[in-house]
């Protein structure tokens, strides 16, 4: 059997909220607003 | 830094559900999450029980929660996919608690500088601040060590930082993911008003002469000694390794003098557990000879002796060595007690005994193992980057080992990575194959003698049943099928399956921060659950005609797998109201006790714990246990002392119909009846 390769969870990554996030509409990254009153 | 305004706190303990489209090693890390805020704070969390607001832990794209607690009925937390860090589940929360960023803080221009021509374009509004009548620092420093800080490269457009701290040693500080630092703490206990904490007992590095309240022990043979170092070693404390003068004490129990069996207790200060379970820890360090014992007991106080009983826990298995050793130790206390340390002199000549410092004792769960690096960095580079555990089992029976593999080389060591790997054991013909749901929880702990002021790095991964290798083969089948052959150094041989982890597992800059490396030693704590549990619905509050989507799916076990499928309808971003029947509107249930509807009218349901509950219409009167057997005792003696009474007005009674009867007998014989023949 050859041997299997260990398996990065992060995909070599190191990630941060903010680049989880990329792409996202949220504010500071990663903060949703109270649609109402925050307006 | 937080929202001003008392209507963005949360009641605490704050009402939580886990909704069904979380992954399982996201749930089970929201719940360690929560045990680190019971640790440090006083914020505590508790399973949605219609609670008209409560936090919806879901998983969307990404991780985001709102901030504060804004009164909407179910407010959604996010965790998405590579959100299951625990560091990050910390972070989500404090937002839900009512945190900004540190650096939206109305004061950071001070602290740092923002390259608005480094960010990118659109996406300056990121980098605002909150002036100080929106947001409170609530009178704390600028915190670079916040995990509430962005880090140097958020918004980047390229590969300069966008925030450059003021003090340039803070640089790579900021945007730790780790865990809580010492100011985050304060503000959240700030804010929420924290006195205590839930789960935290005590620590002790032994400092002070008053030796954290400990005493010594009667009836033993010698003393406890408060000392800053042994000639024999230790040479200087776990604390400060020294690098304090003339500090850093610890306690030393001598077996170079005296006979065989001589001993010594020291005694803890009392302690009121509220969980029932405990862990404590402690380093110490073993100068004596192999027969010397270093024993653990509990003394209880209970009803029933007030004086306290001697439980024996453990003997400390360590042999001697020349370095602080570590500890841990399972409790399972529910009355008042204190630990007691007790050193025993073997049958060995011994030139040094029994040391001990930092001892830290909390309401928490003990780490299944303890993997002790010695000199960290030479043995990396003595193993080409690559260091594997000893092989270890988890409590149901599977074996592993766990690797550390340190990227970029000795020149350049960058980041460190972590590998949780399953190798053929002594029960692999009766365990399940492949392994399902076993999570896997790896921690680099900080060394700080404090347990409060730690901030480990704790990564886990969750085995997931279904999950293959790039050949078709199930990744967590048995290792003599899906493994390589190995042989131990011992000559054994064995099969070593593929590992999972992340090669992102801590920088090596914050690796060399703190007290991850203390004397060039490390600690990996690891613990392997079955968290097969998980894998259920979370159960929700009983429900009337209105309470559909979400209680459809209670307790209902699903397909194994990490991802599992909402069965809820799709989670949703609007706001909607919290399935709480309307008759309970105006009904207000005390002391956390639960409206429900039945025959068209609200009832509270009251809360009930093994020791007591509360009763009446509205929960109103707590009644407990001890209640309950006093009026048993007393109602059964008041029926016997009745029926005594009844008794002998009784037989009072018969007797002096009796004498009566004897008297008139006696005055008034009857004629005796003849017989005629």
């Amino acid at each position: 059997v050859p041997e299997l390769k260990d398996v990065d969870v992060d995909g070599g990554k190191n990630l941060d909220i903010l680049d989880v996030n990329e792409g996202l509409d949220l504010f500071e990254g990663d903060i949703k607003f109270n649609e109402v009153s925050e307006l | 830094n937080s929202i001003i305004g008392e209507q963005y706190r949360w009641p605490i303990p704050v009402p939580y559900f886990l909704e069904d489209s979380l992954e399982i090693n996201a749930k089970a890390l929201v719940l360690e999450a929560f045990e680190r805020y019971r640790l440090k704070s006083c914020i505590d969390f508790k399973p949605w029980e219609g609670e008209t607001n409560y936090i919806s832990v879901f998983k969307d794209s990404g991780c985001y929660s709102y901030v504060g607690n804004l009164r909407r009925g179910k407010q959604q937390l996010s965790l998405g996919t590579n959100c299951d860090r625990i560091a990050t589940i910390q972070h989500e929360f404090l937002h839900a608690l009512g945190f900004w960023h540190e650096q939206s803080r109305a004061d950071r221009d001070d602290y740092v500088i923002i390259m608005w021509d480094r960010i990118l374009s659109g996406r300056e509004h990121n980098f605002n601040t909150y002036d100080d009548t929106r947001s409170s620092a609530l009178n704390v420093p600028y915190d670079y060590t916040s995990v509430m800080h962005y880090s140097k490269t958020a918004f980047q457009n390229g590969s300069e930082p966008t925030i450059v701290t003021r003090i340039p040693a803070f640089s790579d500080v900021i945007g730790q993911r780790m865990d809580f630092s010492d100011y985050d703490l304060e503000k959240l206990n700030r804010l929420y008003n924290c006195s205590s904490s839930l789960t935290f007992l005590d620590t002790c590095t032994f400092e002070y002469n008053n030796i954290c309240g400990m005493v010594q022990g009667t009836g033993d043979n010698a003393d406890w000694q408060h000392v800053l170092n042994i000639p024999n070693g230790p040479s200087s404390d776990h604390s400060n390794m020294g690098n304090c003068k003339d500090s850093g004490y610890f306690m030393h129990f001598s077996t170079a003098t005296g006979n065989t069996g001589h001993k010594a207790f020291l005694e803890s200060r009392l302690f009121y557990p509220k969980r029932g379970f405990q862990c404590l820890e402690f380093f110490y360090y073993n100068s004596g000879h192999e027969t010397d014992q270093l024993n653990i007991w509990i003394r209880e106080y209970t009803d029933a002796y007030p004086n306290g009983t001697l439980t024996f826990i453990s003997t400390v298995d360590g042999h001697p060595a020349d370095y602080w050793q570590l500890y841990h130790v399972s409790l399972n206390v529910s009355n008042k007690f204190r630990v007691v340390f007790e050193g025993v002199k073997g049958n060995g000549i011994s030139t040094g005994g029994f040391s001990i410092d930092d001892i830290n004792l909390s309401e928490t769960r003990c780490p299944h193992h303890v993997w002790h690096i010695r000199n960290f960095t030479e043995e990396s580079a003595k193993q080409n980057g690559s260091l594997y555990s000893p092989p270890l089992y988890s409590k149901d029976g599977y074996a592993f080992q766990v690797l550390i593999r340190v990227t970029g080389d000795a020149e350049k060591p960058y980041d460190l990575g972590i590998y949780f790997l399953l190798i053929s054991g002594a029960n692999d013909d009766t365990l399940q194959w492949p392994c399902s749901l076993r999570q896997a929880t790896m921690v680099l702990m900080d060394q700080n003698p404090d347990i409060r002021k730690r901030m480990s790095n704790l990564r886990s991964i969750t085995t997931d049943p279904e999950y293959k290798t790039s050949n078709d083969l199930y990744f967590w089948d048995r290792p003599d099928r899906v493994g390589t052959p190995l042989t131990f150094p011992n000559g054994t041989q064995y099969f070593r399956g593929p590992g999972l982890g992340t090669s992102a597992y801590i920088t090596h800059d914050r690796l060399h921060s703190r007290d991850f490396l203390k004397g060039g030693d490390a600690f990996i704590l690891l613990s392997v659950d079955d968290v097969t549990y998980l894998n259920s619905s979370q159960p929700t509050p009983k429900p009337t005609a209105a309470l559909t989507t979400q209680s459809s799916g209670s307790n209902t076990t699903r397909v194994p797998g990490i991802t599992t499928t909402a069965l809820i309808s799709g989670p949703s971003i609007t706001t909607v109201e919290p399935n709480v029947p309307n008759h309970c509107k105006d009904y207000e249930c005390k002391n956390d006790g639960v409206c429900t509807v039945e025959d068209e009218k609200p009832i509270c349901r009251c809360k009930v714990t093994s020791d007591w509950w509360y009763v009446g219409e509205r929960c109103e009167k707590r009644v407990s246990s001890q209640d309950t057997v006093i009026i048993a005792v007393s109602s059964s003696v008041t029926i016997f002392v009745v029926m005594l009474a009844i008794t002998l007005v009784s037989v009072y009674c018969l007797k002096k119909k009796h004498k009566k009867q004897l008297t008139r007998v006696v005055e008034n014989p009857p004629l005796e009846k003849t017989s005629a023949f």
